[in-house]
């Protein structure tokens, strides 16, 4: 159980640092530490992030849009240890600033080929890199139902405006 | 292998027939606060066995049936269906569709079917081993998972740890 | 002791529901409840809210903007009972949709004439809500400083292009 | 009554002297993730006060304190002001502005001041007794605020409904 389970760890502190990576800078560190002197099997898992240049003593000093993509980048990383054919990801992407969202979205695009992803979000950025939107809503109080979704502006999304369909 | 077609009726904010065709890519699932999104993301993690009521925010098994509004009585049973394109082979079954159904009634009493025949839930969880497609893999990342996995309580961050391996 | 709490209480619970009716529409109803046959000072307070003609058991089954919205009108109710000049909101607006941005919008408006509000946001419809806009950001870095914000297309924030200033 | 002016120099992520000018009307903060919004807002607190550490995401006094990037050495010491506009007479003061100052050394010796002089943390306390601006008042209100109001712990929301008689 111990030699499977420092593989296991092994695998996922590898896909960690290559995930973080993607989603932060290749000239960022980052690494995930097992508590030394402890068995294995009891041991609390350290996780040590410097995105751009910062020397965060803990990950507790990174601000929310940086623990939420560190946070992604080690979900992601346990994921991919027994990928499951897809992925749903509820509004992950809710504290993360334009710029991150487009990280967000090509690392979305590159698992693309060999998981179907399935993203709930209010973003417009992370619509315009779905192949397909599906819009729900409720026109009678307390009844969901879906209904076509229309851009303005051609295929930019600039406002998402949901009509019936 | 990924999700194809997604139907719901009965389950909760869903109380007429709902029907979602997927393709293999990246769907975007959007609308405003409280239409009914995450509930179609619990509805497929029911149907694939999700057994912890707490996962889809309900204390009881009833919880998930819809309750009815104002001018809707409430209804006697919850039902979900989802299609499985099997195309390489990885479900231990000959058929390239695979439909996985699931019903509760207020009775508590709750069914399960294979291609639309009764069957046990060890039965869909069996079908699911070792494809990664278990209701309690990573198939769902949502923001509470980041919160918890950067928590400071190491039992938590571990648990997610051993379920991987 | 009990009397000032229960004093407190009541005070929290009425500014509770008018500002809850102002969040959500002046039909939906909200309550706070203590809990019965307990000592006052060791009773748990139970929230119901149901926006909408939506009738959740319990507030775990409201949606994840809903529950933002319902705690910030509890939040705001409690912060009225003793009311600091100045109120700081970081970030609660992440979850909320277009159309709730605009109720929480209208609400701090409504407040501001007795109360300064510093609001840290990434959404641009809150942005057109401010008197005034700071721009933070790191050109060296893991260094603050900071800079003038200026928008496209005249006063509406199209997007707020962050220059040095 | 409200906060007129913010001096930061050595807190955090603000290696370099910042100054903000606020009106009394409603303020944004943006600018892209882990620049410093949230950085700005511990400041406030801290200067008005807050002992309590982890409600600055810190773990021991000398985290508060520029802690240095590859191309810049940390700094030896963090320090504040703020402004408050007396202009309703609601401080105890003769004044009609209220400087408050704080500084903090790496030896872990702390320095407050008002209106430029030296005082004890106690004066400061006691200026905003009754004021409701305490620094553990209301008057910061963040998302993770939002989880621990709708959390099941009752003792959690007790706490913040005592605080508030
Ligand atoms: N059994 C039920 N019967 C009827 N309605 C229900 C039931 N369970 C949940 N709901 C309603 O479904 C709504 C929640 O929907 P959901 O969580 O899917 O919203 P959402 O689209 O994810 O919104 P958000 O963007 O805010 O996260 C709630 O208003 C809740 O009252
Ligand atoms: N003592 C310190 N010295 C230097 N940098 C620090 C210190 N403490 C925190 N930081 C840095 O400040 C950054 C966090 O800034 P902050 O939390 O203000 O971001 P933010 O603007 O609120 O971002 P977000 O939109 O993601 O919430 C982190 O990257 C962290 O490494
Ligand atoms: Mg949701
Ligand atoms: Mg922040």
């Amino acid at each position: 159980a111990q030699a499977k389970f420092l593989e296991t760890f092994e695998k996922i502190r590898q896909n960690f640092i290559e995930t973080f990576k993607s989603l932060f800078d290749s000239g960022d560190e980052c690494d995930l530490k097992l508590e030394e002197n402890v068995d294995p099997l009891e041991a609390g898992i350290d996780i040590i992030a410097k995105p751009r240049g910062k020397r965060p003593t803990s990950i507790h000093l990174l601000s929310g849009g940086e623990k939420t993509l560190t946070a992604t980048a080690l979900l992601f990383a346990i994921y991919l240890v027994k990928p499951s054919p897809f992925c749903i990801l509820d509004e992950v992407d809710a504290p993360l600033d334009d710029a991150n969202i487009d990280r967000f979205t090509r690392i979305i695009r590159k698992f693309a080929d060999n998981t179907q992803f399935i993203v709930v979000t209010h973003n417009k950025r992370t619509m315009e890199a779905a192949n397909a939107l599906y819009g729900v809503t409720m026109e009678e109080e307390g009844v969901s139902k879906l209904v076509t979704v229309r851009f303005n502006q051609g295929s930019q999304v600039q406002s998402a405006a949901v009509v019936s369909g | 292998m990924y999700l194809s077609k997604l139907e719901i009726i009965g389950f909760k904010s869903f109380a007429q027939k709902v029907n979602l065709s997927f393709d293999s890519g990246i769907s975007a699932i959007v609308g405003p606060n409280g239409c009914g999104k995450t509930n179609i993301v619990d509805a497929i993690r029911w149907v694939l066995g999700e057994q912890r009521y707490s996962a889809l925010r309900s204390e009881k098994m009833e919880d998930v049936i819809f309750n009815g509004t104002k001018s809707r009585k409430p209804l006697g049973m919850a039902e979900a269906s989802l299609v499985i394109e099997n195309n390489k082979g990885i479900l231990p079954s000959e058929y390239t569709q695979v439909t996985v159904g699931r019903r509760v009634y207020r009775s508590g009493e709750s069914e399960y079917l294979l291609n639309k025949v009764p069957c046990r839930l060890k039965d869909i969880l069996d079908l699911f081993m070792d494809t990664g497609m278990g209701a309690d893999a990573y198939s769902v990342i949502e923001l509470k998972m980041v919160e918890t996995i950067l928590s400071d309580r190491t039992e938590e961050r571990r648990r997610l740890f051993e379920e991987a391996a």
